[in-house]
C-alpha cells in the first residue's frame, strides 16, 4: 500500500461532483461515480453516465426515496450498460414514463462486482491498484461539516449504522493544525499525522472541500468498511494497469 | 461566539443577524412567523451542536454553518441518506423544496 493516493490527481479519471438535490440517490450516485471512474482508468475514455436511468430502472422503484449500490449495479448487468448524461439527464424525481433503458445507445458497461474484505489496509491496496470504490458511511457528522479531517468515534458516530453512500477517491496523511489552518483551535494538542480518506459526495461542489470530505483512517470511522463495494470493468484488450499517483 | 450559542432562552441579536445572513445565503425563506422561530431554534442548535464537535473531534475537522444548519437530525438523514423513507416528507420541508439547488 503506498503512503497515499490521490485518484482526483489523474487526469480525466474522477468526473465532476454531483447533486443529488432533494432526490435520496446517493447510492445511485455514488455507484455512477464509480463506473465512470473505472471506465475512464481501463479504458481511457471520458463517460458520464445517466445516474437517471439507475433511478428509473432500479429493481425496488422510486429511487428518489432510497436504494443500495448493489441494486445500481444489478440495474447495470440487468440493461447490459447504461445511457449517457446527455442522452438520459438527471431530473432528481423518478420519470413518469418509467424506464427508459431501451430507448437510448450504451456508453458504459460493467462485467461485475465486488464487497471488499472489511478491513482498511486491504481496502486501501485495492483503491489504490484497481480505482475508487463505493462505501457507506454514517453521514451524522456530515451535516455541520465543513472541512478537514473528521475523526469519529463509536459513541458520535455508530459504525453499524450506515445511511450514506459516497466514493472512496483517495486517501493520505495530514498533519495536525497545520495544513487545515485549524492552529488556533488545536494549539493545546500536539501536533500528530493524522491519516485520512478522500471521500466524493453528491451534494454540490459548495459542499465540505469542494464536494469532498475526509474521515479519519484507521479506526472504521462512522463505519467505512461495513459495505465497500465496486464494479468491475475489465479491459477488452490487457494492458499494464496504471496506479494511483501519490 | 459564546453568546451566539445559548441554546435556550431568547435569542440574542447576533444571533437573529447570523441566521439572516443563512437565509440570504441559502436563499431561505419560510411560509410563517412560528416556522421561522422553529427553524431558528433548530439553526441555534445545529450551531451548538457543531461548536461541541469541534470541541470533540480529535482530527483537524471544522464544523459550523453548512446548508443544512435549519435542518433537524431526521429530516437530514431522510432527505440526503439512501434509507427508505416513508412516502410522505412534513410538509413543510416539501413546501421549500422549490430550492434550486434542493435544499428545504
Amino acid at each position: 500500500v503506498p503512503p497515499s493516493c490521490d485518484w482526483r490527481k489523474a487526469k480525466n479519471i474522477i468526473s465532476s461532483i454531483k447533486n443529488q438535490e432533494n432526490c435520496g440517490c446517493c447510492w445511485a450516485m455514488a455507484a455512477a461515480d464509480n463506473i465512470e471512474a473505472l471506465w475512464h482508468i481501463k479504458h481511457n475514455q471520458f463517460v458520464e453516465v445517466s445516474v437517471q436511468e439507475l433511478l428509473d430502472c432500479d429493481r425496488c422503484g422510486n429511487g428518489c426515496q432510497g436504494g443500495f449500490v448493489w441494486d445500481a449495479y444489478m440495474t447495470v448487468l440487468n440493461n447490459s450498460g447504461l445511457a449517457s448524461k446527455k442522452d438520459y439527464p438527471f431530473q432528481g424525481r423518478p420519470s413518469p414514463r418509467g424506464c427508459l433503458a431501451k430507448k437510448y445507445k450504451k456508453v458504459a458497461w460493467i462485467q461485475d462486482f465486488t464487497m471488499l474484505k472489511s478491513n482498511e489496509q486491504v481496502i486501501a491496496g485495492y483503491l489504490a491498484t484497481h480505482g475508487p470504490i463505493t462505501v457507506t458511511i454514517n453521514m451524522k457528522l456530515l451535516q455541520g461539516y465543513q472541512k478537514g479531517v473528521i475523526k469519529a468515534t463509536h459513541t458520535n458516530c455508530d459504525p453499524q449504522h450506515v445511511d450514506h453512500s459516497v466514493l472512496l477517491v483517495g486517501f493520505g496523511r495530514d498533519k495536525e493544525g497545520i495544513q487545515s489552518g485549524t492552529v488556533s483551535s488545536q494549539a493545546h494538542k500536539p501536533r500528530r499525522w493524522v491519516p485520512y480518506w478522500i471521500l466524493k459526495n453528491s451534494w454540490g461542489a459548495e459542499w465540505g472541500e469542494k464536494g469532498y470530505f475526509r474521515l479519519y483512517r484507521g479506526n472504521n470511522g462512522c463505519g467505512i468498511t461495513k459495505y465497500p463495494i465496486t464494479a468491475h470493468v475489465d479491459h477488452p484488450v490487457k494492458k499494464s494497469p496504471i496506479s494511483c499517483p501519490p | 461566539r459564546d453568546s451566539l450559542l445559548k441554546d435556550a432562552g431568547p435569542r440574542p441579536l447576533e444571533l437573529t443577524e447570523v441566521f439572516k445572513l443563512f437565509q440570504t445565503k441559502y436563499n431561505r425563506s419560510y411560509s410563517n412567523e412560528a416556522e421561522y422561530a422553529r427553524r431558528l431554534d433548530i439553526f441555534a442548535h445545529n450551531l451548538a451542536q457543531a461548536q461541541r464537535l469541534q470541541e470533540e473531534d480529535l482530527g483537524t475537522a471544522e464544523f459550523g454553518e453548512t446548508p443544512f444548519s435549519d435542518l433537524t437530525e431526521e429530516e437530514f438523514v431522510q432527505l440526503y441518506g439512501h434509507q427508505r423513507a416513508p412516502e410522505r416528507i412534513p410538509h413543510m420541508v416539501k413546501k421549500a423544496r422549490s430550492r434550486k439547488w434542493g435544499g428545504p
